[in-house]
């Protein structure tokens, strides 16, 4: 099954 | 001071409704010229971002930047009390630990037109229709009511104080983006698909190519396929489905939050998708010409 990311992966915390 | 009403506040009603299973625990930041919500889920898994613009509001206040943060459960209780056809004034203070809901049934610019009108209306000759006539009613429901104007008021005026609560807001910072892909569609079209496609798996697959847009889905129980391809010239604008495309994209996601996304549908007719390869989905429900709801979605990867 694919995996499943966290917007964490994506984009920064400000 | 902060102080906004709306005089839709089923607006207010809907967008609580939209975004409390999805988040716990947000804040509404203030400022001049819009009041915003951004919250992720606990998983981080997904985010949503609201925006209403001061000029949506029929009154908007705000005196310096403040930070609200609220329980959504509790403020969804709150807003069950308002109706439909309420106005919802919206009121805090800088450094108050509640916020203050005022919901007013829609009789209460009738109220208002009788305080005016009241001495000049009675036996006077109104047309049909007019303000004065309204003052006849509303003055008749005033005698069955055995009341005055106060008590009237009252029924129609209900105020509530919701606790307020710090909250660290992690605050994503989203660079914009140009997707590869936009698709508007009727926002009712795509609560159905996500409902219908659930019944048969949890990942949904959404793959945009020249033939239109494809959602598929893969379960123990068999598969599934809808198509829909564009059709810029219906009718109505909302039965409209718009497909820009600079290149095909094809992705995966949890069809739980997809779900959850869907609890917008009722704030417009309208929702958009925006998809790149390898990045996050943006959902946009726009509110009118007031604001918009927004969800990003992490993708499923192959790895």
């Amino acid at each position: 099954d694919p995996r499943q990311f966290t917007l964490l992966k994506f984009y920064e915390l400000n | 001071m902060f102080e906004a009403r709306l005089t839709s506040g089923k607006i207010l009603k809907q967008l609580i409704e939209a975004l409390k299973d999805l988040v716990q625990e947000a804040n509404i930041d203030c400022s001049d010229d819009e009041i915003s919500i951004q919250a992720m889920d606990n998983s981080h898994v997904s985010l949503v971002a609201v925006s209403l613009r001061s000029g949506g509001f029929d009154h908007f206040r705000c005196d310096r930047p403040l930070s609200l943060g609220f329980n959504a459960t509790n403020m969804g209780k709150i807003l069950k009390c308002a109706g439909n056809e309420d106005a919802i004034t919206l009121k805090a203070e800088d450094d108050g630990d509640s916020l203050s809901m005022v919901f007013e049934g829609p009789n209460q610019d009738r109220i208002a037109d009788f305080g005016e009108f009241a001495r000049g209306a009675r036996g006077s000759d109104s047309p049909p229709g007019s303000r004065r006539e309204k003052c006849w009613k509303i003055d008749f429901n005033f005698a069955t009511m055995r009341g005055v104007g106060v008590l009237v008021v009252i029924f129609d005026r209900k105020i509530y104080e919701l606790k307020l609560m710090d909250i660290d807001s992690e605050q994503l910072g989203i660079p914009d983006t140009d997707y590869k892909v936009t698709i508007q569609m009727p926002s009712g079209e795509f609560q159905r698909i996500i409902r219908d496609m659930q019944v048969l798996g949890d990942t949904l697959s959404i793959s945009c190519t020249k033939e239109g847009v494809k959602f598929g889905v893969q379960g123990d129980l068999g598969t599934g396929n809808v198509l829909i391809r564009q059709n810029a010239h219906a009718e109505k604008d909302e039965d409209r489905v718009m497909i820009e495309m600079e290149e095909p994209v094809e992705l995966t996601f949890a069809l739980r939050y997809l779900n959850f996304f869907t609890k917008a549908t009722n704030l417009g007719p309208t929702v958009i998708l925006n998809m790149s390869p390898d990045v996050p989905i943006v959902v946009e429900y726009p509110i009118g010409e007031t604001g918009h709801i927004k969800y990003y979605l992490a993708p499923k990867i192959d790895e």
